[in-house]
């Protein structure tokens, strides 16, 4: 038999499973790891988490941000008094396939829709498999970051397009942290970002920050083009003339994409991120998770490539939040305010002109403080009307619960437990 | 280096727009339809305004090694539905 994943010290005294949702006739599968609250587990909700990437590992998230332990440079757990298991019953499912433990006997999905399908199917098999995590009631939330911004309002549709009566679980809300989900209003914020309107002294020379200008028209004009036809043909030279344009003049320069304040150093410009996957390629790391490929990777950067030439990148998955929110769903986009990448100002413009059926209402509210409960520290500005909340956090990078771990529980708890409101 | 790039396309005798339509297996003929002039014009351009980003750029991606796959069978649980008749849940 497979060893029980508890025997590796993670949270040993909480229930944990770990598997693989398998499809057979297109041989995929996808690797999940789940965690029981701390707390209440017949009463508390459950959190599906997502990385983005695309093609990173949800298990990165676990390990560098929300789950129950961190990996120490001596390739050891550590545990997370912040944990989002604290209160709520945390999913973590590798996807698409050939991300992270996940694999595939093919060349995998290469675009968001097709990713949804089996994230639903996933979501079935885990509820019927777990009912108790269903059967008082408990709510049932995707969370999830970066270009999860283009998953989780497409997963949440796919999720709705099933009739309740037919479904395992309910879907309560979706979080968003730092996503990527309106290139069109979100590529416009790259410059101010880079050039010192952002909260943080600029990182760019002047003449860099012009040539972002003025190539900025052009870019937009590609991603409109691929927001009319959605066709690949249009897609693809978006994506590769925004970013070489955008995105790259930051890079260049040796910061960190993730964090303005930060050099890049290392493996996706965090050396720690190493740990967890020398942790991981552990042997009996593997054996007790009962992991079926040899090698993991946090990110698979052919995946990445894949969903590019897709043209996934730069395509209006944004609406799919307006049907959300006209459906009642709760829609929490948060974004930590040290990000370049997804960065806080293109998050706040394209919740700004988001259509939906409050639009009008939420444009005209005002940005109030916001302090979290467990600080009681102001910790972030937000703006929110019935269903859609924006979140600017203070001191956050593109992965939030990395630099304010303690915020960005406050954050989660308050909302799912406290009637979507920040 | 970069700005002799551009030019690797135009030795072997196609672009980068045509690259791709034979990478992705595409009719050119259909494909030439489905862009507006703007959209073909930048086709052309990106080779010369990011020589070097383009010449890394791979169209299609390797099947992962079959080497690297070891398939467990002994879980405590295994889920199927009849709604789902394709998937299957493995538990440990």
């Amino acid at each position: 038999k497979i060893k029980d994943p508890k025997i590796l010290g993670i949270d040993g005294d909480v229930k944990q499973y770990s598997g693989y949702l398998d499809v057979r006739d297109e041989d995929k599968h996808f690797f999940f790891w789940t965690f029981e609250s701390r707390n209440d587990p017949e009463n508390d909700p459950v959190v599906l988490w997502l990385n983005g990437g695309p093609g990173c590992s949800s298990l990165t998230g676990l390990f560098f941000e929300l789950g129950p332990s961190s990996i120490g440079e001596d390739i050891k757990p550590i545990h997370n008094p912040y944990s989002w298991n604290n209160n709520a019953t945390v999913i973590f499912l590798d996807q698409p396939v050939n991300v992270g433990f996940s694999y595939s006997g093919s060349e995998g999905v290469t675009d968001t829709v097709a990713a949804g399908k089996d994230v639903y199917a996933f979501l079935q098999l885990f509820f019927k498999q777990f009912p108790e995590y269903a059967a008082n009631g408990q709510d049932f939330h995707i969370a999830g970051e970066s270009y999860a911004g283009h998953y989780i309002p497409v997963f949440a549709t796919e999720i709705l397009s099933h009739p309740v009566s037919k479904r395992n679980f309910n879907l309560t809300s979706v979080l968003i942290g730092n996503g990527l989900t309106d290139p069109l209003n979100q590529y416009p914020a790259y410059e101010p970002m880079a050039c010192g309107e952002g909260g943080e002294p600029a990182v760019l020379e002047p003449e860099e920050c012009q040539s972002m200008s003025d190539s900025l028209d052009r870019c937009l004009g590609l991603i409109q083009s691929c927001y009319e036809s959605e066709s690949v043909w249009s897609c693809v030279p978006a994506s590769i003339y925004c970013n070489n344009a955008q995105i790259n003049p930051y890079s260049r320069t040796g910061k960190n994409v993730y964090d303005i304040r930060k050099e890049c150093e290392g493996q996706l410009c965090y050396k720690d991120m190493q740990f967890i996957d020398d942790y991981l390629n552990l042997d009996y790391v593997k054996e007790a998770v009962g992991a079926e490929v040899d090698k993991y990777e946090s990110c698979n950067f052919d995946i990445n490539r894949n969903f590019l030439f897709a043209g996934d990148w730069m395509k209006p998955y944004h609406k799919a939040v307006s049907e959300l929110l006209n459906q009642d769903i709760p829609v929490l986009i948060y974004a930590g305010d040290k990000d370049f990448i997804c960065n806080w100002l293109g998050n706040k413009l394209w919740t700004d002109v988001l259509p939906w059926k409050s639009a009008d209402e939420f444009a005209k509210q005002p940005v109030r403080h916001w302090v979290a409960n467990l600080t009681n520290e102001k910790s972030g500005e937000v703006k929110s009307f019935e269903q859609l909340t924006y979140l600017r956090v203070y001191g956050g990078g593109h992965m939030v619960p990395y630099d304010v771990p303690e915020n960005a529980l406050s954050m989660l708890n308050e909302w799912i437990h406290g009637n979507f409101t920040i | 280096l970069s700005f002799q790039q551009p030019f690797a396309f135009e030795e072997h005798g196609s672009s980068l727009l045509e690259k791709a339509i034979e990478a992705w297996k595409q009719d050119p003929k259909a494909v030439a339809g489905l862009m507006s002039d703007e959209v073909r014009k930048s086709w052309d351009e990106l080779p010369l305004k990011f020589p070097a980003e383009i010449s890394q750029m791979q169209f299609v991606t390797k099947p992962k090694d079959p080497s690297a796959i070891f398939t467990r069978k002994q879980w405590d649980a295994t889920v199927e539905s009849e709604d789902l008749e394709n998937y299957q849940l493995r538990v440990n």
